[in-house]
Parts: C-alpha cells; sequence; structure tokens
C-alpha cells in the first residue's frame, strides 16, 4: 500500500500546492509512482500540471460523494509515473454539503482505502485548501502523514500551533495513525532577516521536525505554473528544482529509518 | 452610516489581512473614524494590532451568532480612531455551525445592520478568511462593497474570475448593492518579469477597476506584525507604508466621485 502524504496548513499561500506538484514531481523523477489529490477547489495543482478546466470531467468531488473511484477520475500527468485526480468548480460546494452527510469525516478513506488502483501507487500526495474545513479533515482522516509547508513569515508561524493541535485532535479522533511527516520552510530569503529569525524559532521549537531542506524563493518556481508545467521540468537547474530534488531525498531518507 | 467593505480573496496568502489593517490605519491617520472586523479564524488581523489572544474574551464569534453586539465586543488598537473585534479560535467552528443555522447568510447583518454603535465609524473593513465559506458570505452579504487585494502571481490571477463570479452570484441573491472597489495589486516585485505580466493582463481584463496605487513588496510590511504594529505605525517612511497610503487617498477620491 501506498504511502499517503497530506500537505496541509490553514494559513494560506504558504507553498502547499507547490510543494504537492515539485515534490511529487522529484518523487516520480527518482523512480517512484506517485498520485496527486487535488482537494482544493481553486485546483491549482491540476492547473500546475496544464490540466485543462474543460478535461476534467470528473474529479476529487466524485471520490468525496462516493460517486466515482480512482480508476475514473485519474487523469496522467506529462510527468511519466505521476497521475493526477484533479478537481473542479464542484469542489467547492463539497464543505457545506459534508456537513450533513454521514460519515462526513471519513468520506475519502471510505472511498479509497479498499480501491485497488491504490496499490498502483508508491506515494500518495494530498493538496489542501487553505482551512481545517471538512475536506481537510478528510484529507488528514485517510493519511498516514501530514507534510506542513511553511512559509518564513510571522503569520505563517502563529498559525503552526493551531495546525498542530489540530493534527493531534485528529490523531486522537479520528486516526489513530497520523503522524507528522515533518515541517518544511519555503520561501525563504537569505536576503532577509525576517526568514532567518523565523527559521531559527521554527527550529528552536520543534528540532528534527523540521526538514533540513529549505526551499529558497525562486522566480522560476512561480514562472512554470503559467506554463503548465512543475518547475522540474520547467527549469530543473533552478534553486527551487534542486530544493525539491533534496527534499524528495530527504523524505525517502527518513522513511529507510522509519 | 458607514461605507462598509469586505477584503476578500479566497486565494491564500495574497495581502488581504496586510490591506486590511493598513488600510484602515491610512483611514484612520486621514481622520476617519474606522472599524476593522476580523472574520478569519487565524487571527491575524488581531494580531497585528497587538491583540494578545487572552485578552480577546469576546469576538467576531459573538457577532455570527448574535450573543453580542458591537459595543460588547469593540477592542480600541494603538490608532487613534481606529477600532477592531477581533477573532478568536471560536471562530473556527463558525463555517461548520452556519451551515444549519437559520438565515445563515445573513446572520452577520442581521446582528450588525440597526446596531447604533455602528453609526461612529466612517469605514469598516472586514478581513475575510481564504475562502469562499460561509463566514465570507456573511461578509458579501453586510459589505457594500469588496477591496480585493491581487498578488502579482500566475495562481493568485487563476481565482480571480472565480471570484468575481462569486461576488456576481452574491449579488443577485443575497446584496443587490454589493459593488466592487477595486483590485489591487500587492507584492509587485520591479525585478520580477511574472509581476509585470500579471499587473499587464489583469489591467487589461479590467480595467480601471484595478487601483491606479501598486503595493511594492517591502520587508517592512513583514515584519510589522511581529511587533503587533501596522507598517505605518512600525515604518512610516517605508514604501509598503507609503502605498498604503496613496491607496487610502485613491479610495477616498473614488467615493467623492461615485
Ligand atoms: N519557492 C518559491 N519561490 C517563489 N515563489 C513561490 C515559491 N513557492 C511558492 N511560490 C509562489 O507563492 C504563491 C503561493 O504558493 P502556493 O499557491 O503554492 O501556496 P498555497 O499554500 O498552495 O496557497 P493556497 O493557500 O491558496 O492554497 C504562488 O504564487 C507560488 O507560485
Ligand atoms: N507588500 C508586502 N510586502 C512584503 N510582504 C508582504 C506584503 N504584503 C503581505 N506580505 C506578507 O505576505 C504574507 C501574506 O500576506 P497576508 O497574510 O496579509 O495575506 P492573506 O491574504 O491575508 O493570507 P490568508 O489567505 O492566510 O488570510 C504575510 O506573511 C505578509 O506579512
Ligand atoms: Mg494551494
Ligand atoms: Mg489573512
Amino acid at each position: 500500500q501506498p504511502n499517503i502524504i497530506a500537505v496541509a496548513n490553514q494559513k494560506g499561500g504558504v507553498g502547499k500546492t507547490t510543494t504537492a506538484i515539485n515534490l511529487a514531481t522529484a518523487l516520480a523523477a527518482i523512480g517512484k509512482k506517485v498520485l496527486i489529490i487535488d482537494l482544493d477547489p481553486q485546483g491549482n495543482a491540476s492547473t500546475g500540471f496544464g490540466i485543462d478546466r474543460s478535461k476534467r470531467k470528473l474529479s476529487s468531488y466524485e471520490l468525496i460523494t462516493g460517486e466515482a473511484d480512482i480508476a475514473a477520475v485519474l487523469a496522467p500527468t506529462a510527468v511519466p509515473g505521476l497521475y493526477i485526480i484533479p478537481s473542479t468548480i464542484d469542489l467547492s460546494g463539497a464543505d457545506t454539503e459534508l456537513v450533513t452527510m454521514s460519515r462526513r469525516a471519513y468520506r475519502l478513506r471510505d472511498t479509497l482505502e479498499f480501491d485497488p488502483s491504490l496499490g498502483n501507487f508508491d506515494y500518495v500526495l494530498i493538496d489542501c485548501p487553505p482551512s481545517l474545513s471538512l475536506l481537510t479533515l478528510n484529507a488528514l482522516t485517510l493519511a498516514q502523514s501530514v507534510l506542513v509547508p511553511l512559509q518564513c513569515e510571522f503569520f505563517a508561524l502563529e498559525g503552526l500551533s493551531l495546525l498542530l493541535r489540530t493534527i493531534e485532535r485528529v490523531k486522537s479522533t479520528y486516526n489513530g495513525s497520523l503522524a507528522i511527516s515533518g515541517v518544511v520552510l519555503t520561501m525563504f530569503d537569505k536576503r532577509n532577516r525576517l526568514s532567518d529569525q523565523v527559521a531559527k524559532d521554527v527550529r528552536g521549537y520543534l528540532g528534527d521536525v523540521v526538514f533540513k531542506t529549505v526551499i529558497p524563493r525562486n522566480v522560476r518556481v512561480s514562472e512554470a505554473p503559467s506554463h503548465g508545467k512543475p518547475a522540474l521540468l520547467y527549469d530543473h537547474r533552478c534553486s527551487g528544482s534542486q530544493a525539491y530534488m533534496r527534499l524528495a531525498s530527504e523524505i525517502l531518507k527518513r522513511e529507510r529509518k522509519a
């Protein structure tokens, strides 16, 4: 069975989608079979792989409602070995619809847990929306671990303790095996004292939970989605791409140790 | 009655809170009486004014549930003429709780519309969370206009048409007088071609709806919240503070013409 990782942080704009896209690509480049599930109604992860909105007939919405299985919603990407379950605008109603559904926190797990297609993958990455809503709860209930992108900014640091408390609550109520895969510092700007300060604070607070790999602020990374490509395809030599390759090998190393 | 502006965009990290805090401060500096309502469970706007979490007894949550009025939840800030209704973690349950409440889209409006304290203010700014959830819907139903901060990045541009369609839907279903106050470009980096490209695309698409004032990326702006102060108090001479002062006068100029 695959290693299922939710990429989550309720703070907006911290690099969840960028990390899900580029880490998935880096893992595929190393030879892993990877599935990315776009669980954000904005659909940025789907756009980041160039999946046209008109081609997203079925999506992660149908997984939540149980109307479809992986085989029915799966789409290939330009990256060999990497598949995506795209999201559509239908998903923006899901949070409200889920409130009155039975087993509302387990919908994604109930649909996927025994889906035979899951066995085709080594890694599943779930890109979460910027909230601690029922969609994110569904991802945390399905996943074995949570990867937390953390922008090196003050407001992002403020939200971290709320997120960690939420993960603990999900672990005790919905998913006993949920662990923290790690916290990855994103958009680190070495010219900026604040980045350093936040990095020191987080490492002091969380120690080895924080990945050694730091993702630098790198304009090539933010240009790539406008070409419908992950940074690793758009410019594999840029500092952002190199950092995501290092993050992939650090995750694999942690796996082997565990 | 005050001019009520919702600062909203479902894309995360585009500068909603930073714009709400600094525009409110700039309007107060020009002599307006301003109220800021923190409607984001993250509570970044409250932190940005140095309101300690332990002091936030009553909050915007009690406005949504109708348990309190403005006078009961109001808190002063360090800026003369500027008051805040802080948010607490209670608000993170509001989206789910609201689904089954009566008049769920009108809760904020029902509580505030006839509140006598409202008449003490010239402007009310509502800082919205990064989603098109019931909390944001409550803000859009109460407000007369929406100010949309737009980060000069590709993913942020992608979300704009979804937001504009949502505003149209709210206008026809819940609040016929809702208008767009304008779109303000944020975190503009003149060294970066992508910023220019996004700015050109948005102006081409929306014309004069886009404010002439552009907010530059400026590290002093992101440092200010860690001191519990708006950028205008932390460093009034920096390029970010100057831009927010210009934005305030541009808004006042648009008001006079309207
Ligand atoms: N390392 C980086 N260098 C430069 N820009 C980056 C980097 N990582 C992300 N970005 C840009 O920052 C913005 C925010 O990143 P992204 O959209 O991935 O965050 P998110 O957490 O998924 O946002 P949301 O909360 O809206 O889902 C995007 O425009 C992205 O292109
Ligand atoms: N002009 C600017 N220059 C530099 N940094 C900025 C600027 N505006 C905002 N920031 C920083 O960018 C980050 C995102 O801004 P902010 O938190 O205001 O966005 P938001 O849209 O309110 O986010 P969320 O979607 O989580 O509510 C913050 O860390 C903030 O300090
Ligand atoms: Mg995202
Ligand atoms: Mg905010």
